[in-house]
């Protein structure tokens, strides 16, 4: 079921991305472009329709130090809780896998038990500990996630990984439900006497009143 | 639902780096809206591989340390207005800005306010220069202020000045926003509500009814 997003662009355009004015200037690259990350983003039979990219994954070739911001709605979906605890278990993380297709919200035990085996398969095939890995999953809400489908994608999703504005736009691509462009964006700037660099995905378009902490 | 995913190659403290995460979120993700629906699967995860070479910023007061929560700041607030230029149905995105509050939170709080008044979304897509449904979400967004200070401006259209509505070109007003929607751009929405130091922003989009078409088919 599992194919290669080989050109984002073909699924749908980039977002016109809306820069505040500073020391900064806009590079390419999205989530790739600082040092050391990787990503990818492939179609793993996840979607309802059509074969848009629906399973990303950035990676860091290094212990990243880690930090989050999550939803405070009461009903998190188990991702949310999953990486709450992973969070506070360990100050770094070494991937993000993202699923669309399938919330896994509002699906109890069960749900909970699927974020646990993507993370532990996806550790095996890294060779990490299960709790460098952090889960975001969006799509339908109140349907588990297709974790067949989604465990058979590995392999092909790990060897996708590319360091390439190509691989962050495929993830970028691969996080999207109803949005109709793609959001990256990346800049350098200077931070003492150093250049930096910070790059960033997102998706959303509906479902949107973000109160996080 | 919201995702993001933010990298750097900063040095960077956790405790640090986890603090600056939440003040960005707070100046970018959590200042935006579409329809006012909090999903279950908000999240944001940001990651600093160190790789970059740079000092390590391990006081959140140093000079390095508030060049990095600017550039934090800054990649996710492009993301965020990308969210809500892309909400669904939106022919553009509103853009709230507020000053002259007491603190940046009641600013803030302000300008979602008002990006958030399905009322204020519905005029602009109606290109209707509704001065009173700004004022009114203003108003009720729970941050005091003297009615006589309140300022709004739709683009460069001084729409009431001293909490007095203002004679305007409604023509000229109405065709800001038209021309914001014909393109896909931005409606600016500017607000004073005193003196104080303050500022804010949020931003949102109109409220189409697209918005409806796509949320009745989209099944749950």
């Amino acid at each position: 079921m599992s194919s290669v997003a080989t050109d984002a662009a073909t699924y749908i355009p980039a977002a016109p991305i809306l820069l505040p004015e500073g020391p900064w200037q806009e590079v390419t690259g999205g989530v790739t472009a600082a040092k050391g990350f990787k990503a990818a983003g492939i179609y793993g039979g996840l979607r309802a329709q059509g074969q848009k990219p629906d399973l990303a994954l950035v990676t860091c070739d290094v212990h990243a130090i880690s930090a989050g911001a999550f939803t405070t709605n009461v009903v998190a979906a188990a991702p949310v809780v999953y990486c709450k605890k992973a969070l506070e278990i360990s100050k770094t993380a070494r991937a993000v896998l993202i699923n669309a297709g399938q919330a896994n919200a509002a699906t109890g035990d069960a749900g909970y038990q699927d974020v646990i085996d993507c993370a532990s398969s996806l550790a095996e095939i890294l060779h990490l500990k299960p709790e460098e890995i952090l889960i975001e999953s969006t799509g339908v809400i109140g349907h588990r996630i297709k974790k067949r489908e989604l465990l058979d994608s590995l392999p092909k999703l790990v060897d996708s990984l590319s360091p390439t504005v190509d691989g962050a736009d495929s993830a970028a691509v691969a996080i999207t439900t109803t949005d109709l462009v793609r959001k990256t964006v990346a800049i350098e700037a200077k931070v003492g006497e150093t250049y930096v660099r910070l790059g960033g995905m997102a998706k959303g378009s509906g479902m949107i009143h973000p109160n996080m902490a | 639902t919201m995702l993001g995913v933010v990298t750097t190659d900063a040095v960077v403290d956790s405790d640090v780096w986890r603090k600056m995460v939440q003040v960005s979120v707070s100046r970018s993700f959590n200042q935006i809206t579409v329809d006012g629906d909090t999903s279950t699967n908000d999240t944001v995860i940001a990651l600093a591989s160190g790789l970059s070479g740079a000092a390590r910023i391990s006081n959140l007061s140093s000079p390095e340390a508030a060049q990095l929560q600017s550039c934090l700041d800054a990649v996710m607030q492009g993301l965020a207005k990308s969210i809500a230029w892309d909400g669904e149905g939106a022919t553009c995105l509103i853009e709230v800005s507020v000053v002259g509050a007491n603190n940046e939170a009641e600013a803030a709080k302000i300008a979602r306010s008002v990006a958030s008044s399905s009322l204020v979304k519905a005029a602009v897509y109606g290109r209707d220069p509704n001065w009173g449904r700004i004022a009114c979400a203003a108003g009720y967004a729970g941050v005091p202020f003297n009615l006589n200070e309140l300022r709004i401006s739709l683009g460069d259209i001084l729409l009431m000045d001293g909490g007095q509505p203002l004679p305007f070109d409604r023509v000229a007003a109405s065709s800001y926003l038209r021309k914001a929607g014909e393109v896909h751009g931005t409606v600016e929405i500017q607000i004073s509500i005193g003196n104080g130091p303050g500022w804010g922003q949020a931003w949102g989009c109109d409220l189409s009814y697209d918005y409806v078409k796509i949320n009745a088919e989209y099944t749950t």
